[in-house]
């Protein structure tokens, strides 16, 4: 499903450069259940912003279903993402205006899904994560468990073939935590890819595959070891 | 240190009344080290929010050094929290474009502290979560666990009396949280106030009292048990 060969990032900033990740090479089959951890500034999150076509490597290829994903346009990644990617970020990025549900239809407006339906599925989204009577709350209106739950309905309300959460168990508490990865591990039954970066050891035990992180390099990957 | 009888925070929306805190009684003493559990939208926040003078109650009385909070002016308000409390939000509320050291510097700033020492003061809390060499980083350019440690070196920089922690190892790796836990537990042993909202058990273990929330109510308070 994704390959990355020598995959490398690196800021700048004035005279200084950051290297954020170094030469990662890497891939994901269809189907996998994946989880990356690693400490705190490892290049996690950068790693899975390259993954899902929203930032661009400073060297390395990357492919997605066999394209290269720099020989395709800005148009293109963002079919491709709307069509195949669901986000769960780290600090959410909810829109700070719209309520719950509109949150969440906001994937299958860009889909093209027709009005009539996409309301309805954001609502059976919504209920999914246990928000159906928080629908009309803004996010200024919602706890931050709450907020993180409109984010993974919002990932998931396209039917993506690619689940990309960051960190998304990391505003619940161990009961709603739990309800939202046995949702996940359903979807995956079902053929949903997943790779979830967790600090959350109890959610990194759960994923057949894990990849650990440091200094923007991968340190260890158990493919092939534990499962 | 603070008081609270019969605490109520009710949200008006439109029609519909949404009870967060249904008459919470709590005090806290001066040095006592507390958690605070629960499950999401409990009302966890709602809570630290009174505690912090960030917001008033709908009914019910809060009072803070033997001060009733509603005797007091927006501006006493506003010079008491600076000088007694240290906050640490559940999304951190950075100003979106400041470096990180300036961030830090802020509660200096509007404590009066003169500009040659605060600079100086502000890197020094950034070295204790590990950050030096990302003093001139913005928000965007740091990590989510880095952008929670610059909240963490905030609130501890103007060496408040009480410390109002929401989930504040939640972006971290196990071994970075570990840090941020020590740095917590030592400033306890020097005289600070700890009351840190959790999901996570490890940090829950650590306090010395535990109070757990449900529907807007206390429903359990460990104090005079386990310790
Ligand atoms: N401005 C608001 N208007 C309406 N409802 C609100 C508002 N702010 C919070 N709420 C509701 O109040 C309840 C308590 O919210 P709070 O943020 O205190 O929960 P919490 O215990 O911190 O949850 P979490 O663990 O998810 O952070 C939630 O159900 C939330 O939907
Ligand atoms: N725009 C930027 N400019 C400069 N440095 C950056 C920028 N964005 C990220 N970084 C740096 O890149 C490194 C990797 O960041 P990343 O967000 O991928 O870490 P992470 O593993 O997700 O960490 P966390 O677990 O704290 O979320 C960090 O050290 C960060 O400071
Ligand atoms: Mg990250
Ligand atoms: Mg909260």
């Amino acid at each position: 499903l994704i390959g990355m060969k020598e995959i490398t990032k690196v800021y700048q900033m004035g005279e200084t450069s950051l290297p954020a990740l170094d030469g990662v090479s890497l891939s994901i089959d269809e189907g996998e259940y994946v989880a990356i951890v690693g400490t705190s500034g490892s290049g996690k999150s950068t790693l899975m912003n390259i993954i899902g076509l929203l930032d661009r490597p400073t060297d390395g290829v990357y492919q997605i279903r066999g394209q290269r994903a720099d020989d395709l346009t800005g148009r293109q990644l963002a079919e491709l993402r709307n069509r195949e990617i669901g986000f769960v970020f780290q600090q959410f990025n909810l829109l700070a205006r719209a309520s719950a549900w509109r949150q969440v239809e906001l994937p299958l407006f860009y889909a093209g899904v027709a009005r009539s339906a996409s309301r309805q599925r954001a609502l059976e989204a919504l209920a999914q994560v246990g928000l159906a009577d928080r629908a009309d709350h803004k996010p200024e209106e919602l706890s931050g468990g709450q907020q993180q739950r409109v984010a993974i309905a919002r990932a998931l309300v396209n039917r993506p073939s690619l689940l990309l959460a960051d960190e998304p168990t990391g505003a619940l508490d161990t009961r709603t935590g739990e309800e939202v990865m046995a949702l996940f591990e359903n979807l995956h039954e079902e053929g949903l890819t997943l790779v979830i970066i967790t600090h959350d050891q109890e959610v990194a035990d759960r994923a057949r595959r894990v990849i650990t992180m440091r200094d923007g390099a991968i340190i260890s990957d158990s493919r092939g070891g534990s499962n």
